[in-house]
């Protein structure tokens, strides 16, 4: 593609179409989108950010967060995220909701998460979860990176062999890819919303996932899942459950969001995208722009529930 | 590349909570090599799981056995996976 106008959206791309795309967007919004590197993959990699922010000072603005693709299989993740990147350039200026958000706060998005998985699955293994890591004593690689966060770490919820699917890596934060996200957050103290993004089952899920205890603002968190699912349902249809992680699937300790919820960030959510079990995780790309339309919907209600309820 | 003709994607329904025990045992059987895509949850709610060639056999046989419902959601991973491709070369053909 010569611009962002011209990116296909409606087809996987791969890890070096998403990088072009995330420098060609830069150069277009200079005023708007930076990228910001926060470290490297197991495999040297380097793990990029698009920061979206309408200040010209150095400072650290409220901000959201929003990843995509740390499961590196789940291509419709990655394939939206490309999709909000240029829908944020877009409606900036001509969207008032978006406009009073990007005003007052910064947005994060991190379209690759696992960027060496995802370069994985366009090469050898179409279906590949996990990071590429090497573990000791084991031909087995990687880790599931959504169990390797230090929130329960390595309690029920987490498989502790290294060839399974879940298993947990060895050590809260030994994958490189967990470890960056953990220290930019840490370092920027004022996220206030985070939402990692998955597929497939069609979930928007909050803490708890390790235990079934609920959050100590799981009424706040209960009632805006809702207002979100409502908004992506009124898109296209589709449907949705909502609820917390441990009482709407299972028990999943070490994961993404327990962490964040952890670290004081109250908005923490985690989406499960189309479909409900036709295609798994093969999701026909027809399906790109029409997933990505409907998760910007619940986007923006978290979004802008979060700007309205500084805390 | 990895190919995955033959892999099946069954989705199986657990009734009761023996019954997400016994997918839950099924899942400890390495040596059929499967991929849980959705997990063994609660009762009521369905689990995904990717079955390699070698063990369909084995599988269907374990939840049958079982008294497991269940039904072919994915019948050849490969044509799916080969769609797929065919879509992204048309794509970066035109």
């Amino acid at each position: 593609a010569a611009n962002t106008d011209t990116f296909n959206y409606e087809t996987y791309h791969t890890l070096d179409e998403i990088y072009s795309f995330m420098d060609m967007l830069v150069a277009e919004n200079p005023n708007l989108v930076s990228k910001i590197q926060i470290g490297k993959t197991y495999e040297g990699r380097p793990i990029f950010v698009l920061k979206f922010s309408t200040s010209t000072k150095e400072e650290k603005r409220p901000a959201i967060w929003i990843d995509t693709g740390i499961h590196s299989r789940e291509w419709v993740t990655q394939a939206s995220g490309t999709w909000f990147a240029k829908k944020i350039t877009k409606d900036y200026k001509q969207d008032k909701t978006l406009t009073s958000i990007l005003d007052n706060m910064d947005i994060f998005l991190e379209i690759v998460t696992n960027p060496d998985g995802y370069a994985f699955t366009h090469s050898k293994n179409r279906l590949w979860r996990k990071t590429r890591s090497r573990n000791d004593g084991t031909s087995c690689v990687g880790a599931d990176p959504n169990r390797n966060w230090d929130a329960a770490f390595g309690k029920p919820g987490a498989s502790g062999n290294p060839c399974t699917e879940t298993y947990h890596g060895k050590a809260p934060n030994s994958e490189s890819e967990v470890k960056s996200i953990v220290d930019f957050v840490q370092n920027h103290k004022n996220i206030k919303a985070f939402i990692s993004i998955h597929s497939y089952s069609q979930l928007l899920l909050y803490p708890y996932g390790y235990t079934k205890d609920p959050a100590p603002d799981q009424q706040e968190l209960d009632q805006l899942a809702k207002a979100a699912v409502d908004a992506l349902s009124a898109v296209h249809g589709t449907k949705y459950k909502y609820g917390s992680i441990y009482t709407t699937i299972y028990q999943a300790s070490g994961n993404t969001v327990d962490w964040t919820y952890g670290q004081g960030i109250k908005y923490s959510y985690t989406f499960e995208l189309r479909d409900t079990g036709r295609y798994g995780f093969l999701l026909p790309a027809a399906q790109i722009v029409p997933t990505a339309e409907e998760t910007w919907a619940a986007l923006m209600t978290i979004m802008d529930h979060t700007h309205k309820h500084p805390y | 590349r990895e190919d995955f003709v033959g892999h099946q994607v069954l989705r199986i329904l657990a009734a009761d909570e023996a019954q997400v025990q016994t997918v839950k045992e099924l899942e400890e059987l390495e040596h059929l090599q499967l991929d849980f895509w959705r997990g063994p949850a609660q009762p009521g709610s369905s689990i995904d799981v990717r079955v390699p060639f070698a063990s369909v056999q084995a599988v269907k046989m374990f939840l049958e056995s079982s008294g497991l419902s269940y039904s072919i959601m994915i019948e050849d991973v490969q044509a799916l996976l080969d769609e797929e491709q065919e879509q992204m070369f048309a794509f970066q053909a035109r």
